[in-house]
């Protein structure tokens, strides 16, 4: 497979933080990020799935830093959109890969997903674009994941904190 | 606000099927993907929030005419991985933003929802990268939805197939 996959990304020292059970209406999602602009904390991953029942859960990561803040803002923003708990974790760790040529291939995705599977780590969070996708695991395996997706695409070892956009 | 965000696109008639409570283990996604990257189904959004007592969520989304080819092996991936039920929908559209500059910039996402909100229109699924923010809407609000966004970040009307990466 000619370099579709051109490159690996980590981020550590990721937090997570999810608001479980938001109404499914048109204008929930802004009442919970709103308050997160206003207050400028710097949110990466956002990964929202399907309703069930019109109850929807909306997760997002910020550094591991940004935790308290966050943490405070979308609890108080949850209660005012009348969301059920939020529940969050920290030493999290996103792993990307990227590459252009995803967008004509199939099968990129299940192989990062071998890789992970094959290593057995957990995955526990997954969003993807035409060029990148991402997952977040257990900072204690992100050294392993990143050997594990190098590995199974064929990339030379870049240093682990270079981010790919 | 410089030009953070740049394009927006629209991807039309796409289906979404959803895998409902996936046991968290590792290697249980790689089970559902790997058939459907042995069968060249062309997955666009991938989606997977934590997981909620041990099971977790997978949502993807295909082509319309993909749908019933991607839905037997999903149902068949499904229950070999002790999952669920799998639903979906179609007739759905993905609509994105993009631009370099959300890196480096707060609130561009909450932008977006503020301006769906606005226009009524609600969101079924949230995927993002660094440089792109994607969501899921009901087709019938596609054009509504590219307008809206348009309008908030300034960008003049692009064909609306065009896709950005
Ligand atoms: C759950 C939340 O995303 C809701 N559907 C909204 O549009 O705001
Ligand atoms: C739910 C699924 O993603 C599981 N955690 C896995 O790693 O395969």
């Amino acid at each position: 497979m000619g370099a579709v996959v051109t490159g690996a990304a980590l981020a550590r020292e990721q937090s997570r933080i999810t608001v479980r059970d938001l109404p499914d209406k048109p204008g929930v999602v802004h009442g919970l990020f709103r308050e997160l602009a206003e207050a400028h904390v710097v949110v990466d991953m956002i990964v929202q799935n399907v309703a069930t029942e019109g109850l929807a859960d909306v997760s997002f990561t910020v550094d591991d830093d940004d935790l308290p803040s966050a943490l405070e803002i979308a609890t108080r923003a949850a209660r005012s959109q009348g969301a059920g708990e939020v529940i969050h974790a920290s030493d999290l760790a996103k792993v990307s890969v990227v590459g252009s040529g995803m967008k004509t291939h199939t099968g990129v995705a299940d192989r990062m997903f071998a890789a992970l599977a094959d290593a057995r780590i957990n995955i526990q969070m997954i969003t993807t674009s035409e060029i990148k996708i991402s997952v977040l695991v257990d900072q204690q395996f992100a050294a392993e994941a990143m050997k594990a997706v190098h590995a199974v695409f064929d990339l030379h070892v870049v240093p682990a904190d270079l981010r790919f956009s």
